[in-house]
């Protein structure tokens, strides 16, 4: 990586920026979405928070503009040079400029606004070019990027952290003791005895814990569990999640969050998604849900919300009659609400805050109650 | 003056948009003349420098490789400093 000679760079953490004029080629929320994304790539690995402005002068000016356009690089037609940014300063330093002789799409038909839209912030940030082809800072543009996987390579991260050091409190245990409920500018300590999570799911074998921005990843052949930002992975995917499962059948989890859900495999999220949760059966009263958990014995996905929950059949792919019922009465034992549900060796676990409910559906009895976060060796 | 033959003419193309390539990103000071003498060491130091950058054999020659490099989409700020 490198930065700009001279090394300019904000001496400040909130920026403004505001989008000056549309392209004709995409819809003006397809370009909104855009920019936002990419300023979030850049918001997850330093202290770095963006507000956007809607007239006057911010210190990112975002315009699409053709050949000569009032600087002193004008753009080349269709090709080549598909933008610019000037690094941070005062008036036109910070800006981007989008050459709209280029075909600015939304997926890799043509020009992905995007992709292009992170570096170029890179560059209002005070990144220069990267000689790293891996890089996001790269100057040529590689169409072949995968989008739903697009994450910072680790030149990218070492650049701009060079310049505004990490996201604040950014070792996982924190050196001063969080909140029991971190903000959502700090990171979550695994061990922390008043430690919740916001869902849990297994993946292909292993066990994710997701909170707030973050995931602990638990596999078999590594018994510290991994820590990463849930952006690392799934870029487009929100972070303080409200439920997740696998469908092994289907080789998918399903995330939610809202009234809204998606669909991943690996680490690519499916075309189609997000989609409303009322797609699933849900009456339109419920705005979201707390937990879910998929039985693959029986191939049934139970969905819970406050003390109630309802069951939806994989082979029909319906929710089915007769719910929702209510928890206390075919889960006795567990207390609402419910955060997450995992399903292992035969055992429902229910995590509520800091406990963990080991539910024996057999029995129908809670066998154990446990610390939440018993699963990552605390 | 003969007319120039397609060889001839691509050849010029190409150093044209070399020329243009490396004076846009590459620092090069517009001046047609260094460009004509395709030994000029200058140029050829040039060349190397941004096969260098973008992770192509340093041959400090327009080779295809080159070439095709110098015609993809790319970000419109140079790659190195003014």
């Amino acid at each position: 990586f490198s930065s700009f000679p001279g090394m300019p760079k904000w001496r400040k953490t909130h920026l403004t920026y505001r989008i000056v004029n549309y392209t004709p080629d995409l819809p003006r929320d397809a370009v909104d979405s855009a920019i936002e994304k990419a300023l979030k790539v850049w918001e997850e690995v330093t202290p770095l928070t963006f507000s956007r402005l809607y007239e006057g002068e911010a210190d990112i000016m975002i315009s699409f503009a053709v050949k000569e356009h009032g600087d002193f690089y004008s753009f080349d037609g269709p090709g080549q040079s598909l933008a610019h940014a000037y690094p941070p300063g005062p008036g036109l330093y910070g800006d981007i400029h989008f050459d709209d002789d280029e075909k600015w799409t939304e997926d890799a038909s043509g020009t992905n606004l995007f992709l292009v839209a992170a570096h170029e912030l890179g560059h209002s940030l005070g990144l220069f070019h990267s000689a790293n082809t891996e890089a996001l800072m790269y100057p040529l543009y590689n169409s072949f990027t995968e989008l739903a996987q697009f994450r910072l390579s680790q030149d990218d991260v070492n650049g701009i952290q060079s310049l505004y050091g990490p996201p604040p409190a950014s070792t996982e245990e924190p050196l001063v003791p969080t909140k029991s409920v971190p903000s959502g500018s700090e990171v979550p300590a695994k061990c922390d005895p008043a430690s919740s999570f916001d869902a849990i799911s297994t993946l292909r074998g292993e066990y994710l814990f997701f909170k707030d921005r973050y995931f602990w990843r638990r596999s078999h052949w590594n018994p510290e569990p991994e820590f990463h930002l849930i952006s690392a992975f799934w870029p487009s995917l929100p972070s303080y999640l409200d439920a997740a499962y696998e469908v092994n059948s289907r080789d998918t989890v399903f995330i939610f969050k809202g009234n809204e859900f998606w669909a991943i495999r690996g680490n690519e999220v499916q075309a189609g998604y997000p989609r409303g949760i009322h797609t699933l059966g849900f009456p339109s009263t419920i705005r979201k849900i707390d937990a879910a958990v998929s039985d693959k014995e029986k191939k049934k996905t139970y969905f819970f919300a406050e003390d109630k929950y309802w069951r939806f059949d994989e082979n029909s792919q319906s929710m089915e009659q007769g719910f929702p019922r209510l928890i206390a009465d075919d889960f006795p034992g567990v207390e609402p609400k419910v955060d997450a549900v995992l399903q292992a060796f035969g055992f429902f676990y229910f995590f509520s805050g800091s406990s963990q409910f080991e539910f024996d559906p057999n029995a129908r009895m809670v066998t154990h109650i446990l610390k939440s976060n018993s699963w990552l060796h605390c | 003056a003969y007319p120039l033959s397609g060889a001839a003419k691509e050849e010029d193309s190409n150093r044209d948009l070399a020329q243009q390539y490396l004076e846009k990103y590459y620092n090069l000071e517009k001046d047609v003349k260094q460009f004509r003498r395709k030994d000029s060491n200058l140029i050829v130091k040039k060349i190397q420098g941004m096969q260098k950058f973008l992770g192509l054999e340093v041959t400090g020659k327009l080779d295809t490789d080159t070439l095709e490099v110098m015609r993809k989409p790319r970000c419109g700020v140079p790659d190195v400093g003014h």
